[in-house]
């Protein structure tokens, strides 16, 4: 038997959010430490890992490890149906080839529950290494949201550079060249609008930008969002996800030709 | 050039 329910439907309705314009479909593997997901998007350029902590959930029963395929579209339209105060309850018997969605309003009065069809994907599971980062920076997932957005409009690649100094986003194509420079921030007041840079050595890479901008539907789940990169390995952008666990994106550089 | 993601982990 298979339990997890959350106070609301918001979280779940963001994470999905985060996750269902990188991937069609997604198998969520369920034992009791949490739920997990690891999927590669259709053209394996970036890696989607998120990771849902059992203690942050109201209440969570697990008591065979179980692997659920789901259809995320489907799942996408199910949760259309919850209000965000919603509480949801995800349940499935081991060995189910079906998962249930329950929805409850908040004073009990109205309760709605969708039986969703599981899928056998075939799945590859990536290790990710341990990996020492050469420069670590965290932003605010706004600021970051913005910087992508804006700059996706001159080239389809972006190149990231990060001293001890600041971080520069710049992408230069047709139109010009767009530089964004972010300084480390020197005292703010309020922790979500710092800007902190931990660097071993300077790093400049190059991104797709329309993978970056799938990453930062992730931005209603988290203030700050962090970036870990080192030389000719994956970029890390990572959401927490309050008291639940995070949502992190791997990101291949982009080489010279 | 964009490398794959699947090029920098080792399948499991």
């Amino acid at each position: 038997m298979f339990e997890a329910r959350l106070g609301q439907a918001t979280i779940l309705k963001k994470i999905l959010d985060a996750i269902k314009d990188l991937l069609n479909e997604a198998t969520f593997d369920c034992s009791d430490s949490g739920i997990q997901l690891q999927a590669m998007d259709n053209s394996h350029v970036s890696l989607v890992s998120l990771t849902l902590r059992s203690d942050g959930f109201d209440k969570f029963r697990c008591d065979r490890n179980l692997s659920m395929g789901m259809n995320l579209g489907s799942m996408a339209k199910i949760l259309k149906c919850a209000n965000n105060e919603d509480n949801v309850t995800m349940k499935a018997q081991d060995n189910a080839d079906t998962v249930t969605i329950m929805f409850e309003s908040a004073n009990q009065e109205k309760v709605s529950d969708y039986e969703m069809k599981l899928m056998n994907l075939d799945q590859e599971h990536l290790g990710i290494p341990e990996t020492d980062f050469s420069c670590v920076v965290r932003m605010p997932a706004m600021e970051f949201a913005r910087i992508c957005r804006d700059l996706a409009q001159f080239s389809e690649s972006v190149v990231i550079c990060c001293t001890k100094e600041g971080v520069k986003f710049s992408a230069s194509g047709d139109v010009g060249t767009a530089n964004i420079k972010l300084a480390q921030t020197g005292s703010v007041d309020k922790e979500e609008e710092a800007v902190i840079i931990e660097m071993q050595e300077p790093v400049t890479l190059t991104f797709a930008c329309r993978y970056l901008n799938a990453f930062t539907k992730a931005t209603p789940l988290s203030t700050q969002v962090q970036l870990s990169m080192c030389a000719d390995v994956p970029l890390v952008v990572e959401y927490a996800i309050k008291d639940l666990g995070h949502i992190r994106y791997y990101l291949a550089p982009k080489i010279e030709d | 050039m964009q490398r794959g993601i699947d090029t920098f982990f080792k399948r499991l």
